[in-house]
């Protein structure tokens, strides 16, 4: 009942947000009811939705911090079966006020406990970090998506952010397991690219989605539009990427 | 004598590491001496200059914690002119460390205080966040370059980072100023390239350099190979911008 997906990875600009906006609503327009929490201080996930008038609007810090549950802050979208809980500039402070509070690492798993049957996916797109807002964002999650950008530096990151999924399944959520591995921005006409998604998938095997999302501008022209790249430009590389994906994971679910 | 620059934008992926490593490597090409301080705990700058045996190595964190002074982690490189301040492991943990320290935020600013004579340019290359690592390296410095990748998700987060300019200026170093703004991955063939350059020439107005940085696969594969891409493939587009960019620097010294 609703399976809780951190989309997360503190190398920055591998297509966190990206992943996490249009495979949610890629679930959405297969019937799924997606909920899509927006855990970066730079609020991406927000305008990839069309919500652009984030600074008046109460969202996931205001939960953090106590002041409002997570039904209270959250918005529908354009997009049927899929809704935000939005971002907003008072997130940027949230890591250091985080410190010092009790069970701080807690808090948004006991803020989505009370929602999480309402969904049959939550995705929680995380900032280019391993600090307390991924750290909450993994000990509230069942699984963690990976996006791997297919270059050098990209690779270089992975047994950091992996060490920290073994700390938390250790320390704060025993149940956490790895979703799987995307592979982003693919370009085959680079030997970098064939390069690093070769040795990605030596390295993680099975766990590496067969779907892989190619460099594609569609993808990158959507979000100035507010929309995932699905009511964007269906027909585009990207967006049949991301629908592959979505089908793939559907057909997870009904594995035992 | 010595100019500090950091080299900043919370946006991950925009090329803050590959202008850090690229512009300090075009410049001790010119024979001015060059620091690179690696503030990112993810130590992409150590690998973009073949240090790659980062975790037996002391660096940054250690003088941030008082242990060690720069020079004593102070790293020669395989480019003449051009000394690193590695990264390792433990720089992860700082940000949360430095919460509770007294002075946290002018930790850096007075380790470089006592080696800034001896080099002519100092670059810290931050991580893609606003925390105490990025404030550190926002008051130690004298300016700050924002690499600006030409993609729409980019511009979003401009203001959040010219707020905090501001706060440190009116707190912790009213010298700060801004060294200019780099457009990166610029792709001439997509409109996506050219509407964000032209709205990021009209937002910073001379403040952009003139020097625009090709979108070109040769950055990618240069730090594969631990080197800069001047070393790695002087001819390429990537390493022509590189070294325009480090002329135009150059022709900044002059001015009075
Ligand atoms: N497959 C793709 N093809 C082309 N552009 C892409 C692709 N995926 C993402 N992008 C673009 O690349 C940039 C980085 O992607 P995105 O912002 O989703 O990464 P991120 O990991 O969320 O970044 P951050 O670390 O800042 O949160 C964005 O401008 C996005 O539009
Ligand atoms: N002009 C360019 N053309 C092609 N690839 C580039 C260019 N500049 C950077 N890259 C590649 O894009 C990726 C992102 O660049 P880089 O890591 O320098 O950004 P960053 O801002 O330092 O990222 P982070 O926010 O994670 O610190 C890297 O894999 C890099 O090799
Ligand atoms: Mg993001
Ligand atoms: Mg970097």
């Amino acid at each position: 009942l609703g399976r809780v997906i951190a989309v997360a990875n503190q190398k920055g600009g591998v297509g966190k947000t990206t992943t996490a906006v249009n495979l949610a609503a890629s679930l959405a327009a297969s019937e799924r009811s997606v909920l899509l929490i927006d855990m970066d201080p730079q609020a991406n996930a927000c305008s990839g939705l069309g919500h652009f008038d984030r600074e008046s609007t109460p969202g996931v810090y205001e939960v953090l911090v106590g002041q409002k549950t997570l039904r209270e802050v959250t918005l529908s979208t354009a997009t049927p079966y899929l809704d935000l809980v939005p971002a907003n500039q008072a997130l940027t402070g949230a890591e250091v006020e985080l410190v010092s509070m009790i069970a701080r690492e807690t808090k948004l798993k006991n803020a989505i406990a009370q929602v999480r049957g309402d969904y049959d996916y939550t995705f929680i797109d995380c900032p280019p970090s391993l600090g307390l807002l991924t750290l909450n964002s993994l000990t509230a999650a069942d699984a963690v998506l990976i996006p791997i950008q297919c270059e050098y530096y990209a690779l270089e990151g992975l047994s950091q952010l992996l060490n920290t999924v073994r700390l938390v399944q250790r320390n704060l959520n025993s149940s956490l397991e790895i979703e799987g591995v995307l592979l982003t921005m693919f370009d085959r006409r680079l030997n970098l690219s064939q390069q690093v998604a070769e040795e990605a998938r030596s390295y993680f095997g099975s766990k590496v989605f067969s779907a892989t999302i190619p460099r594609n501008v569609r993808l990158g022209e959507a979000p100035s539009h507010g929309k995932p790249v699905i009511l964007y430009d269906i027909l585009s590389p990207g967006a049949v990427g991301y629908l592959k994906l979505a089908s793939e994971m559907i057909d997870r679910e009904r594995e035992p």
